[in-house]
C-alpha cells in the first residue's frame, strides 16, 4: 500500500513496470494468504487450497505482465518507424485496457491513483480513433487467405452480401423448391384440421 | 472490390507487406509460407463439400480422404521443416481438425521421446509409414489433468514377461483421446504400473488396440467413438476399455524407466520427464491463440469496414459501424491483443527450444520455470481468446451467428484449449506454485533468474512520483 503512483501513463516501459509490480504484489498477497492459513494450524494441503484463488489470480498478473513485457520488447526491434508508430498504439492500448479491466488490482496496490485511472480511459478513446484509420490494414497484415478464412464475412474483397447469399442457396436444405416434409406432414394436417 | 474495404486500404499510414514479414518472422519466411499456401490451394485434390453442408459421418470421412492426400503430397514434395508443415496442414485443414492429428503431435514425439534405442528402431519406422497409426491415450472418464489420479493398471507377470492392461472401472475407461475411436490401430496408454506387488506411478505402454489388416478391434479391447461433440466433428475422438489385454515386456516405453525380466523395477532420472511432451503441446498452444484471435478479429473488422447501420448525424447516410466508438471499443482493444499474443507465442518457442536443449545437455536447471511459464500463458491466452472470439462474433450482429461468417466455427474447434493439455485453472495453480516458490526464495534474500526475478526487485524497489 506504500507504492507511489505511476511514473508516465504514456510510456510503455513504466507500464510494464506497473504490471511488473502488480505481479509481485499479488504474488505476495497468495503467499501470505498460505502463511496465515498455516499459523491457523491448517495443514499445508488445506492452506493452499484455502488461498486458491489468491494463487489463480497472482498467475494471472504474472502472465499478463509477461504479455506486456514480451510486446514491449518486440517493439524496440522493429525499425520502420510507421510499423514502429501503429504497433505502439496498440501496445499502449493493449497495457492500459488491461489497468482499466483490471483497475482494482492497480489502485489496491498503490500503483495508480483514481484521476489516473480516469486518465488512462480518456487516453484509450484517444488510442481509439488514433487505430481507425489503420484497422482494415493491420487484419491484412495477418495475411489469412480466404480459403483458410472461410468466411462469407470477413472475405478479403469485401464483397459480403452477395457471397452471403450465394452460400444460403447453397444449403442442402434448399435442394428442392418444396421439402419433402411438406407432402409427409404438412399436407396431412390440414387435410385433418 | 467493395469500395468502403478499398478506401480503408488507400488509408493505411504503413506498409502492410512489411508488417506481415514482422509477423512471421522475415520476408523469406513470409515467401515461403505462401509458396506453401499456394500448393494447397491451387491442389484440385482438395476440393471439398462445405463440412457445413454435411453429416457427421460425411464429414468424418471427407477429413480422412483430404489427410490420407495431406500425408502422401507432403512426401512429394519433401517438405520436412516442422513449421512448413504446420503451414501445409492448417491451409488444408481450414478452421476444421483433421483425424491423425493426435498420430503427428504426440504419438511420434512421444515414440521419439520415450523409447529406448531398439523400441524406436522398431516403432518409427512403423509410424512413420502409418503401418502403425497412433494415438496418446491419457485421461479417462472420471480423471483428467490430475495424472496421479488415472487408475488405469498395468501389472507385470514375470511368468511371462507380459503386461496385462485393465481398465478396473467405468471410470477408468479411456475417454477423448483424439483418432482413438475409429482412426487409430495402437495407442500409447498411460497406465500405472504394478510389478511384484509394487505400484511405481504412471508409465506408458504401446498397445495394439486393430488388426492392423482387417482394422478390427482385438481381443480385450473395446473402442468406439465418444459421440457428437460441441465442435471437432471432424475427429473421432474415442474411448477405450482394456479388459485383460497382455503385451510384451518390450511394450513398455523403457528410454528412462524399465522393468527387468525378473520384474525389477529401474527408476527414470527425473519424474518430470514423461511430462516433455505436455510442455511442447502447450508451447504450441499459446501460438494457437493468435492465430483464432487474429482470425476473428480480421472477420469482425472487415465486416464491421462494409457494414453501414443507423446514424450518427441524422440525416447523413448510414456510417461505417466501425466508425463508433463502441464498436472500436470492443474490437481495437482485441486486435491489439491478437498482436500481443502472437509475439508472446514467438517468445514461447523460442524459450522453448532455447530450454529444451539445455535439457538435452543434461541442464534441467530451466525446467521448472519452462514448466510454469508454459502452463500459464496456454491457461491466459485460451482463456482470453476464448472469449474475445465471442466478443467478435457478437459485434457482427446476427450475421455472426450464421456459420458462413466462420465465427461459430472458430469458437467450437478453439474453446477445448482451455481444457486439453492441462485445465486451466489446474495449469493457473502449477504457475501459481513455482511463484511461491519462488517468492519465497526471494525473501530470504536468494538472487532469483529468468522471468521471475522481478520477486527480486520488487522486495525494496520505488515507483518515483509524477504530478496528475
Amino acid at each position: 500500500a506504500s507504492r507511489r503512483p505511476l511514473v508516465d501513463i504514456n510510456d510503455l516501459s513504466s507500464l510494464v513496470e506497473v504490471y511488473q509490480q502488480r505481479a509481485a504484489t499479488l504474488v505476495e498477497m497468495a503467499a501470505k494468504s498460505i502463511q496465515q492459513e498455516l499459523q491457523r494450524r491448517k495443514s499445508q494441503e488445506d492452506a493452499w487450497n484455502n488461498s486458491a484463488i489468491d494463487l489463480v489470480r497472482a498467475s494471472d498478473a504474472h502472465c499478463h505482465y509477461v504479455v506486456v513485457k514480451v510486446f514491449n520488447d518486440k517493439l524496440k526491434g522493429v525499425g520502420d518507424t510507421a510499423i514502429h508508430s501503429v504497433l505502439s498504439t496498440l501496445a499502449l492500448l493493449y497495457a492500459m485496457h488491461g489497468i482499466t479491466k483490471n483497475s482494482g488490482d492497480f489502485l489496491q496496490a498503490g500503483l495508480v491513483s483514481v484521476p489516473q485511472v480516469l486518465q488512462i480511459s480518456v487516453r484509450i478513446k484517444e488510442l481509439l480513433s488514433q487505430l481507425r484509420p489503420n484497422a482494415v490494414a493491420l487484419v491484412d497484415a495477418f495475411d489469412i487467405h480466404d480459403k483458410k478464412l472461410n468466411s462469407v464475412l470477413g472475405r478479403y474483397d469485401g464483397n459480403v452480401y452477395e457471397n452471403m447469399f450465394e452460400w444460403a442457396r447453397r444449403s442442402p436444405l434448399n435442394a428442392a423448391e418444396v421439402h419433402e416434409s411438406f407432402q409427409k406432414y404438412l399436407k396431412p394436417l390440414r387435410s385433418k384440421l | 472490390m467493395n469500395p468502403d474495404i478499398t478506401r480503408e486500404r488507400q488509408n493505411a499510414s504503413f506498409d502492410v507487406e512489411k508488417l506481415t514479414y514482422i509477423l512471421d518472422g522475415g520476408p523469406e519466411k513470409t515467401k515461403r509460407r505462401r509458396q506453401i499456401e499456394a500448393l494447397v490451394f491451387s491442389d484440385p485434390d482438395f476440393n471439398e463439400d462445405d463440412p457445413n453442408f454435411l453429416s457427421r459421418s460425411e464429414r468424418y470421412d471427407q477429413a480422412v480422404r483430404k489427410s490420407a492426400q495431406m500425408i502422401l503430397k507432403l512426401r512429394e514434395y519433401g517438405i520436412a521443416d516442422p513449421e512448413e508443415i504446420y503451414h501445409y496442414k492448417s491451409m488444408v485443414k481450414g478452421n476444421q481438425q483433421e483425424p491423425f492429428g493426435l498420430h503427428v503431435v504426440m504419438f511420434i514425439p512421444s515414440l521419439r521421446r520415450l523409447c529406448d534405442p531398439q523400441q524406436a528402431k522398431k516403432w518409427l519406422p512403423l509410424a512413420d509409414s502409418f503401418q502403425v497409426l497412433g494415438t496418446y491415450a491419457q485421461t479417462e472418464m472420471g480423471h483428467g489433468t490430475h495424472l496421479r489420479g488415472l487408475e488405469t493398471t498395468a501389472t507385470y507377470d514375470p511368468a511371462t514377461q507380459e503386461f496385462v492392461l485393465n481398465s478396473p472401472t467405468v471410470s477408468s475407461i479411456k475417454w477423448w483421446p483424439g483418432g482413438l475411436g475409429k482412426t487409430s490401430n495402437h495407442a500409447i496408454v498411460l497406465a500405472q504400473l504394478y510389478s511384484l506387488g509394487n505400484c511405481h506411478g504412471l508409465h506408458a505402454f504401446i498397445v495394439p488396440i486393430r488388426d492392423m489388416t482387417t482394422h478390427q478391434p482385438l481381443p480385450g479391447i473395446v473402442v468406439g467413438d465418444i459421440g457428437p461433440k460441441f465442435g471437432f466433428n471432424e475427429v473421432d475422438n474415442g474411448f477405450l476399455k482394456l479388459e485383460n489385454v497382455r503385451i510384451p515386456r518390450e511394450n513398455m516405453m523403457m528410454k528412462y524407466s524399465k522393468v527387468e525380466p525378473d520384474g525389477t523395477y529401474v527408476k527414470p532420472p527425473s519424474s518430470k520427464l514423461t511430462y516433455g511432451t505436455m510442455v511442447f503441446v502447450r508451447s504450441m498452444i499459446v501460438g494457437e491463440s493468435a492465430r483464432a484471435l487474429s482470425k476473428s478479429c480480421t472477420i469482425a473488422i472487415r465486416y464491421s469496414a462494409v457494414r453501414h447501420q443507423s446514424e450518427i448525424r441524422p440525416g447523413e447516410p448510414e456510417p461505417q459501424i466501425l466508425d463508433y466508438q463502441t464498436q472500436q471499443y470492443k474490437l481495437f482493444p482485441l486486435l491489439s491483443m491478437a498482436y500481443a499474443f502472437t509475439f508472446v507465442g514467438q517468445y514461447m518457442t523460442e524459450i522453448y527450444h532455447r530450454i529444451s536443449e539445455d535439457i538435452n545437455q543434461g541442464d534441467f536447471s530451466q525446467l521448472p520455470e519452462l514448466h510454469a511459464l508454459s502452463a500459464g500463458l496456454k491457461a491466459f491466452t485460451t482463456w482470453e481468446t476464448n472469449s474475445a472470439i465471442e466478443v467478435c462474433r457478437m459485434s457482427c450482429g446476427g450475421h455472426g451467428y450464421s456459420r458462413s461468417s466462420a465465427l461459430p466455427d472458430i469458437y467450437v474447434e478453439f474453446t477445448p484449449t482451455c481444457t486439453y493439455e492441462g485445465e486451466n485453472t489446474v495449469m493457473m495453480l502449477q504457475t501459481a506454485r513455482y511463484l511461491v516458490k519462488s517468492y519465497r526464495q526471494a525473501e530470504k534474500g536468494q538472487q532469483l533468474s529468468g522471468i521471475v526475478s522481478y520477486l527480486n526487485e520488487s522486495q525494496n524497489r520505488r515507483v518515483q512520483p509524477q504530478a496528475v
